[in-house]
């Protein structure tokens, strides 16, 4: 079983994780606004941008990661803001948003300028994490165990890093044994999920390039974390 | 050169 100070650390992640989320005067918008792909390409880069502000107020409040050096702290966001992302939608479209809505987002992603060559896996990546039945828990702890990965571009001080994520691949490794007894290859799984969101983050900046409708802009943020000019 | 947005939003308080 989880030590106490592991289940402290795990109600910690869990409530901070879900105090965060995108306001709801946007997610409103989702049933509002109209359909068309330069409607849909603006709603849905002002849900990644309220995504960002989410993800960043989440990983300020990693147990750690005010004490990283500023630079790192900047090169984990920028390194795995595209994975967390992810993560993040696929809890929204397997888990919180009703039903309606889920619908509806899916519509306004497949009419909004991308292209079908990343709508598609990336809704097969959703179905995936749908199929492993992964709790709340799961999600939040993955999403901090994403975000303070090591291995990333420009981290200087890997070390430091790594300290931060063993205690949360713990907790969630003994997690996966108490909520999946009977599947031992649960844990395993959801790390070869991790797997899978790298590919989406080496083909993120295509990805957004197939995005850009008659040119739209994204916004400064979006720019900043993923990198776009 | 002048904070970058992420600087400034991780530099600023936790808002909850």
């Amino acid at each position: 079983d989880l030590t106490p100070e592991q289940q402290s650390l795990l109600h910690y992640i869990m409530d901070s994780y879900n105090r965060q989320c995108i306001p709801q005067y946007i997610t409103r918008k989702l049933l509002q606004e109209d359909f068309s792909a330069e409607e849909n390409f603006l709603l849905l880069t002002e849900m990644a941008t309220s995504h960002v502000q989410v993800l960043v107020e989440f990983t300020k409040k990693l147990p750690g990661f005010q004490t990283l050096d500023h630079e790192d702290q900047i090169a984990l966001l920028k390194g795995s803001a595209v994975e967390a992302m992810f993560l993040r939608s696929a809890e929204i479209f397997n888990r919180k948003m009703p039903h309606g809505h889920t619908d509806l987002l899916e519509e306004r992603i497949r009419n909004s300028g991308m292209s079908d060559d990343y709508i598609t896996p990336m809704f097969n990546f959703y179905k995936s994490l749908e199929e492993l039945k992964m709790t709340q828990e799961e999600y939040s702890l993955l999403t901090a165990v994403v975000i303070l990965t090591p291995d990333r571009q420009y981290i200087k001080d890997k070390e430091s890093v790594e300290k931060l994520q063993e205690p949360l691949l713990e907790v969630l490794q003994k997690l996966c044994q108490v909520q999946h007894p009977e599947n031992p290859q649960h844990f395993a799984r959801l790390l070869g999920r991790l797997t899978e969101l790298r590919t989406f983050n080496h083909h993120h900046a295509e990805m957004l390039m197939s995005w850009r409708v008659n040119d739209h802009k994204f916004t400064p943020l979006l720019c900043e974390i993923w990198d776009v000019q | 050169d002048e904070l970058s947005l992420l600087k400034k939003l991780l530099l600023s308080p936790a808002n909850v």
